[in-house]
């Protein structure tokens, strides 16, 4: 464990968290795409296969627990609860991605690190994860504002995998036959697809505006 | 498993 990886984890937890205050506090969904939640709580199904078989440490075994109860309580919400389905953005929430299921299998299994049903399915979480927040960017650009809670969701969302890359440089560096090439470039796809939101994000922040994405 | 190949990040 190095600081750049517990500093990811630690915005990972807090992206979720916001998200659960978000839904908790204002009873409401809006502006949350149920199909990004969809597919990180698929992400973290195939990424944790290994949950009861390889013990890592007693933190791996408890965020991997705490992030698959909560995407999971997330979707259940969106879909069950009376209350916040009410305030889902069905007709806006419309991006296929279906088609980024079906690519992200394909690709795992042709890109993976041994054709072993763990390892297709890990890697078929790590591409899926870099391409899951793209209904969720796409249902902002169309919700016009974003509130605050929303976007602060999202940033940590991406700086999380950010600060990943510098735990996988820094572990390049200091530990011998570390190479995790599918993690990292996919790593890379998947912040660089945040690169407009944290534009946009940083001059709401820099001109006190409200935070909106161009359409 | 052989532990280098272990996933050992989230």
């Amino acid at each position: 464990m190095n600081i750049f990886r517990f500093a990811g984890d630690m915005m990972h937890l807090t992206s979720i968290l916001v998200l659960l205050l978000k839904i908790y506090a204002t009873k409401s969904c809006s502006g949350i795409s149920l199909k990004t939640q969809e597919l990180y709580a698929l992400v973290f199904l195939a990424r944790y296969l290994d949950l009861f078989t390889d013990f890592i440490s007693v933190y791996n075994t408890i965020m991997k627990l705490v992030f698959i109860v909560s995407s999971t309580a997330i979707v259940w919400c969106m879909k069950r609860d009376r209350v916040v389905r009410r305030s889902y953005d069905k007709q806006l929430d419309t991006f296929r991605h279906y088609f980024l299921l079906a690519a992200s299998f394909a690709l795992a299994l042709l890109v993976n690190e041994k054709f072993t049903f763990q390892e297709i399915f890990w890697a078929f979480s790590i591409y899926l994860e870099a391409v899951a927040i793209l209904p969720q960017l796409v249902l902002l650009q169309r919700s016009g504002n974003v509130d605050n809670l929303t976007g602060q969701y999202v940033f940590f969302l991406g700086a999380y995998r950010a600060f990943y890359i510098l735990n996988w440089i820094y572990r390049y560096f200091t530990e011998t036959h570390f190479s995790r090439w599918i993690a990292c470039i996919s790593g890379l796809v998947q912040t660089a697809l945040y690169a407009d939101f944290f534009y946009y994000y940083y001059i709401s922040w820099k001109n006190n505006t409200k935070l909106k994405l161009p359409a | 498993r052989s532990t280098e190949d272990l996933k050992d990040e989230l």
